[in-house]
């Protein structure tokens, strides 16, 4: 299982979070307009977050984060 | 497993609730407007509670928590 | 497998019935109206009830508990 | 595998069979009007029986116990 | 792998045939007209008779046992 | 994997075929006009035939033995 | 993984060829006129030989073989 | 996995060919017009050949050899 | 996984190339005009190329060698 | 599982990002106008970046990186 | 898991790179004007290189490279 990111701002904040009893942040990897990041659920991450305005695309369907 | 949230207001709460016999929460994510979070269930984690106006993507279609 | 609970009213019971030769509550989880519960089965769940007026998301469709 | 009842009417049984060489009745949930159970085929339950008013939604799609 | 079957008269009999290198009738289960049996294949049952006027559903679609 | 069979007529027999190195016949089930009966393919049965007017149901469609 | 054979004349023949490093004939089940086998794949048989008039119903579509 | 032939002259061969390092013909089976093959792949079979006009049923659509 | 190809001239080749760490041609199969060869990659067989005129069935379409 | 990235520009960095607690750039694959890369996600390659003008083919829908 | 290639020009490269910790390229395949490529992803090939022209077939659809 992946999602796809497409930045559609300077500074989008993909945040991975911890799998495990504890939920932290263990990696932010910033993407500027118009880059992609794919992302799968690792060993280490089992909940992504997302800040700034992006489409994330996945298997539920396509998500505008912050949008207009 | 997955599913996605995107928070339609601040303070969105994402709320694990722990696997096993017992059931309590072991960990809550804030999400303000616009963010998105993408969440696993996992071995921790067997139930997922939203509180707070926003639109949960799941394997059974959106869902619109706190509509008007 | 998973099933997803949209409250519609206040004080909706989701109750997990417990796997194996006894059938018994071991959690309910309170929902107020526009709160989202999704909710697996698991090692301990092998039943699900839901009380108060809901809309229950479900692989064999949508289901409205206690409709008007 | 799981199987959802809606009752239609108050007092409607759900009965679980035993699995094995066997069959006896296990247990019996009880569903007032309007309440929904969602239950698995388990270790102990190879077939489920209903009774009264109900609809009961299935892979095979739906079907309406004690139809007019 | 299940099958439901949706009585239409009383005294409908589901069978289940042994699995293994005999073949004979372990359990019968009495339906009257509107209840509903959703029964599994198991270790124990792999064969399944039904005598009486019933709806039956199965992944090969609805067949109608004793029809007018 | 498991086929069906609706008698159109009496006296219509299910032939259980032996699985292994020989290919007898082990059992055979006899039904009557409107009884229908649900065989999985298993340890000991590994084909099936079908002699009588009656309508087969499976995973390649609908099947009519004895057409007029 | 299983075909079905519903023979259109009478001595249709249905051969198992052997699994293994030989291919050999290792049984032989005569349809008549109306008769229907379906018959899978297992440890002894690799392959299916349909001789005579009789329609061949596969995960491929159905076949008719000695065609007019 | 299995593929089906039916040949549409007499003398079709259908030719399997050797799994492992080295590739050679193990069996040639013939066929007459009309006559149908259904044959797997299997642990001596990793490539088959078909020579003469004949249907070859495959999953990626229907094949015809030595067309006109 | 298996492909299919349908020679459309003499002289057709379709190469295996060796799984692991080298890439070698460790088999060439000639087709005449209208022969097909159904073959399937194996543990001696990772990639497969086919010189001259063909019509190539893959799970991603059919795709026509050395077209006009 | 596999992404496709087709390069619209020269100069298109395909970066691979580590599995595993730390996530650091392993490998950056450059492309020039026109090529394409066909990646798979593996033991060590758990994130892809994708960073200047391309198509990026993936289960979820064609996005355009870097669009006008 | 594999992809096809259908060369469009002669001298067409399809380049296998390693899989694990290094990224480096193990063999080039090169294809002249029609000639067609199958290639899995294996043990040894973790991402394919595609340079000149040519139409790439995968499951997310037909990419050509090196388009005019
Ligand atoms: N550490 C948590 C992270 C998590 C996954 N899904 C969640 C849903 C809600 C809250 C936290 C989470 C876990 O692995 O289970
Ligand atoms: N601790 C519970 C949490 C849970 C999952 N699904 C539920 C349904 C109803 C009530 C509680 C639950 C369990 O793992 O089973
Ligand atoms: N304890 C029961 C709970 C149950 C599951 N499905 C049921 C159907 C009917 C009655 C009870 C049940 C079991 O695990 O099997
Ligand atoms: N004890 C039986 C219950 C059962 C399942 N499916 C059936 C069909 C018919 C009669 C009984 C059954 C068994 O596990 O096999
Ligand atoms: N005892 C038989 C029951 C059976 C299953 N499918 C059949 C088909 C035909 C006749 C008998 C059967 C068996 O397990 O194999
Ligand atoms: N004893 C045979 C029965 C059989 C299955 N499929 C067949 C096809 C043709 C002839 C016989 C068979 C076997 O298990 O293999
Ligand atoms: N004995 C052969 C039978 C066979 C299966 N598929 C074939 C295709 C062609 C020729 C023979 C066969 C085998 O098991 O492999
Ligand atoms: N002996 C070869 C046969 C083969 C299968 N697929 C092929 C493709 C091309 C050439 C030969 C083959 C193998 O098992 O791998
Ligand atoms: N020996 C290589 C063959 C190969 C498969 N897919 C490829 C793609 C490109 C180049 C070579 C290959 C391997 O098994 O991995
Ligand atoms: N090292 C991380 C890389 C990663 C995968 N998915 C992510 C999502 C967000 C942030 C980092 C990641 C891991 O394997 O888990
Ligand atoms: N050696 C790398 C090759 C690779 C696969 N997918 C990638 C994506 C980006 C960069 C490199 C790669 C690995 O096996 O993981």
């Amino acid at each position: 299982d992946y999602i796809c990111i497409l930045a559609k701002e300077d500074g989008v904040s993909i945040i991975g979070l911890t799998r495990g009893r504890d939920t932290k942040f263990h990696h932010t990897e910033k993407l500027d307009n118009g880059e992609v990041l794919v992302a799968q659920f690792t060993e280490n991450t089992s909940a992504i977050k997302i800040r700034g305005r992006a489409v994330v695309y996945t298997k539920h369907g396509e998500i505008i984060s912050k949008p207009e």
